[in-house]
């Protein structure tokens, strides 16, 4: 038998309300509640027998097809071990006020350390108050080096600074810091792109709050539009986040998710897990 | 006004010729958009549908008004009932102590707003301390200390000690010595899952008995909103919302669920990352965002 035009209603909207409970943006959820719409329109199921455990496993696959692919660390790490004895790589880290970015940049920065690659942070948030010293406090944890100037110094002369040392230091790699900024401010959004044309980085990486509901939509979207983003990372996955948000961020700008943050503690971030996420956005 | 905006946000209803079944159920929708959206929950968003529908079906409605002005007013109600009718006005007493203690979750602008709201009130005519009870945060002192380095604001910190207890104490006292009445408590971010830092702020809002604690919330924040306002509302009893970073596109609909489990009213937002970029809230502008 096929399902009833009644039936499928019901059931994309079940999988739409559960997926907005689990912070996926309502454009996404809705979206995808087509998409498991046409899925099951087309599908056939056998008489007298319980369609859900089936009818369970095409959303799960509507959220797989949506999901990013994982393993992209890996990647990574290959591309610094490539470049490495030629010139620094360097990695920007843009993203929203109070997203995780300074802390997740000391985060990545111990990561590389555990495999073997020393790095230099650019103290490129010249702005926030206390940016500068937070910044200096938290790589002193893990014997990262910072180059900082003054605050009001220019972010992008910052960087340069912290690129020429690692070129003249041998360090294979570089993280920016960046000053949080918001999806409407357009001349922050500019001063991110000016940054990004002066350094040349290998990657951008947007650092966002896995808290957030539907603004992550705007905010992936125009960040993206500004500056290019490479790859994403959410922290506060430890706050009881539902995941939702790296759904949205995913199905609107199709970039891969890095790393989630899952604690305030420099060891606290692990790679992606799209059967993880899967599992928890479906509860 | 509230009942202005909220008939121009509903312009559909206004425009159709009559309040059938079928339009009831389209105005229905539509707000459950918008609301949704805007990040209101779930929950919340159908338990305003149930009562709009209920309402509208069982009330009859008042005289002089249509059918879908009947509408409209139930919907004003539900919402007026959440956030109240009046802008928040400035109430705090400027002659006796007011203990004010900041709570919330990790960035959502609790050292900024404690700035902001610590310059606000001095602009206003009251004696401020700001005493910094973060001894987590790297540089959260500093933090503090250069957000209000030119407005003449003592800030008391830690110097060593490492119970949140005896740092709010001896900055209390300090403060009172000094002459100043109103002190604003800034704390470490926590989560409803962090058992040690929910233990932590318990134990501090019971030994300091602060006059009101005040929830930080990010306006962005999604479906998570109510039940990480409930868990720090059973810590601590809240008494007040500060609603930040009201100048991103977010429309801070999770503040409402903050609302519902804590009884609480929104009184100031933050728009912006400057010390002054502080309003006292207005339902008018909260509800024109809301709604789209
Ligand atoms: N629970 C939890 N807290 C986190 C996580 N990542 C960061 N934080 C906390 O979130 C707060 C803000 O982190 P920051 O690193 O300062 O964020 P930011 O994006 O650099 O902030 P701005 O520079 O002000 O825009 C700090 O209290 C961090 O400890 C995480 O994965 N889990
Ligand atoms: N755009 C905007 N940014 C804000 C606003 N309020 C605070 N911020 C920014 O949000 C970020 C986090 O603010 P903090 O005051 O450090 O947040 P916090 O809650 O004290 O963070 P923790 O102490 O780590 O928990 C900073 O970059 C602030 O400048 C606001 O109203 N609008
Ligand atoms: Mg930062
Ligand atoms: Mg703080």
């Amino acid at each position: 038998t096929q399902l009833s035009e009644k039936e499928l209603e019901k059931l994309a909207e079940e999988f739409k309300l559960t997926l907005i409970t689990n912070d996926v943006a309502l454009e996404v959820a809705e979206k995808l509640g087509d998409i498991l719409k046409e899925k099951l329109a087309g599908m056939k199921f056998k008489r007298f027998t319980d369609p859900t455990q089936q009818i369970r496993e095409v959303m799960s696959n509507v959220i797989e097809e949506i999901l990013p692919e994982e393993n992209n660390l890996e990647k990574m790490f290959m591309e610094i071990e490539e470049k490495k004895s030629r010139e620094p790589y360097v990695v920007l880290f843009v993203g929203p006020n109070g997203g995780g970015k300074t802390t997740t940049v000391v985060k990545f920065a111990k990561l590389l350390k555990d495999r073997g690659y020393s790095s230099i942070i650019a103290a490129s948030d010249t702005f926030r108050a206390g940016a500068i010293e937070q910044l200096k406090k938290l790589a002193e944890q893990v014997n990262v080096r910072v180059v900082s100037q003054k605050y009001g110094a220019d972010p992008a002369a910052v960087a340069m600074d912290a690129v020429m040392s690692a070129k003249a230091n041998m360090i294979p790699v570089v993280l920016i810091d960046t000053a949080g900024r918001t999806e409407v401010d357009i001349n922050l959004l500019e001063e991110m792109k000016k940054i990004k044309k002066v350094v040349k980085p290998d990657k951008v990486i947007f650092v966002g709050d896995a808290l957030m509901g539907n603004v992550v939509v705007e905010q992936a979207r125009r960040f993206n539009e500004y500056v290019g983003l490479d790859y994403i990372i959410l922290s506060k996955f430890d706050a009881d986040a539902r995941g939702g948000a790296a759904l949205s961020i995913s199905y609107v700008i199709g970039k891969p998710l890095l790393l989630v943050g899952v604690g305030q503690r420099l060891e606290d971030i692990k790679p992606f897990n799209k059967k993880l996420f899967r599992e928890i956005l479906l509860k | 006004s509230l009942s202005e905006l909220l008939r121009k946000a509903v312009s559909k209803l206004m425009s159709s010729t009559s309040v059938d079944e079928k339009t009831l159920n389209e105005f229905i929708r539509d707000i459950q958009r918008s609301l949704l959206i805007s990040d209101v929950s779930v929950e919340l968003v159908q338990k305003i549908s149930e009562n709009i529908r209920k309402r509208a079906v069982q009330e009859k409605i008042p005289t002089g008004l249509s059918k879908k002005e009947h509408l409209l007013k139930i919907l004003y109600d539900e919402l007026v009932k959440l956030i109240g009718e009046e802008p928040a006005r400035l109430d705090l007493p400027k002659d006796r102590r007011y203990v004010l203690m900041m709570v919330g979750i990790q960035g959502f602008g609790k050292t900024t707003s404690t700035a902001k709201l610590a310059y606000y009130l001095k602009k206003h005519g009251y004696k401020v301390g700001v005493i910094c009870a973060d001894t987590y945060r790297p540089a959260a002192s500093i933090q503090l200390e250069q957000l209000l380095k030119d407005t003449g604001i003592p800030v008391f910190k830690a110097d060593g000690i490492e119970d949140v207890v005896e740092i709010v104490k001896r900055g209390v006292e300090k403060f009172t010595s000094e002459g100043i009445k109103t002190i604003l408590i800034d704390t470490a971010g926590r989560h409803k899952s962090q058992e040690t830092l929910m233990e932590e702020m318990k134990k501090l809002q019971e030994a300091i008995k602060p006059d009101e604690v005040m929830l930080v919330i990010d306006a962005g924040i999604g479906q998570q909103a109510g039940a990480h306002a409930e868990a720090f509302h059973k810590a601590a009893p809240i008494g007040s919302i500060f609603l930040t970073k009201v100048d991103t596109s977010a429309k801070g609909g999770g503040a409402l669920s903050a609302i519902a489990v804590t009884r609480a009213r929104i009184k100031f937002i933050g728009t912006g990352e400057k010390i002054d970029e502080i309003e006292l809230f207005d339902p008018v502008g909260y509800v024109g965002r809301l709604l789209g």
